[in-house]
């Protein structure tokens, strides 16, 4: 049975930061 | 069961096998917030940031793709993502949620409710790294 990492369920929003 | 559309990530059907960050297992449909949000403390890199749908469109491409916008993190950085309409998001104390639950439910299986406008879901940004 496969088993998922918990991250590969979140989109990854990358905003670009400015600072 | 229904076949998934190669589009759609397998550990979205309901009984995907999930690790969280502290090594236990929980299956897709039963994974909580804080599930989420304790994963990302014990994580390195990542870190959670609050991601309000502002906008979603349907697309010119395809009548089963949505764009969907997001303010992202305390900077409300806006993001424009292209998701087939029955990508689930986990949305903050809600749970999945998706522009076609219906679709969603029909295709994963994975118990779903209408992503709407005003909806903050989780997403994931990297930690600073120093």
């Amino acid at each position: 049975v496969p088993v998922f990492p918990w991250h590969s369920l979140v989109p990854f929003l990358a905003p670009t930061q400015s600072d | 069961s229904a076949a998934v559309p190669p589009s759609l990530p397998p550990y979205f059907i309901k009984g995907s096998i999930i690790q969280l960050a502290d090594g236990e297992l929980k299956r897709v449909e039963d994974l909580k917030t804080e599930d989420f949000i304790q994963s990302a403390e014990i994580s390195s890199e990542l870190k959670i940031d609050s991601s309000t749908v502002e906008r979603i469109e349907g697309s010119h491409t395809s009548p089963n793709v949505a764009v969907v916008q997001f303010s992202v993190g305390e900077h409300r950085a806006q993001v424009s993502v292209e998701v087939m309409v029955e990508y689930p998001f986990f949305v903050f104390g809600q749970g999945w949620s998706s522009c076609c639950p219906d679709r969603t439910t029909q295709l994963l299986e994975l118990p779903c409710t209408k992503l709407s406008v005003g909806d903050v879901c989780i997403s994931l940004t990297l930690k600073n790294l120093r």
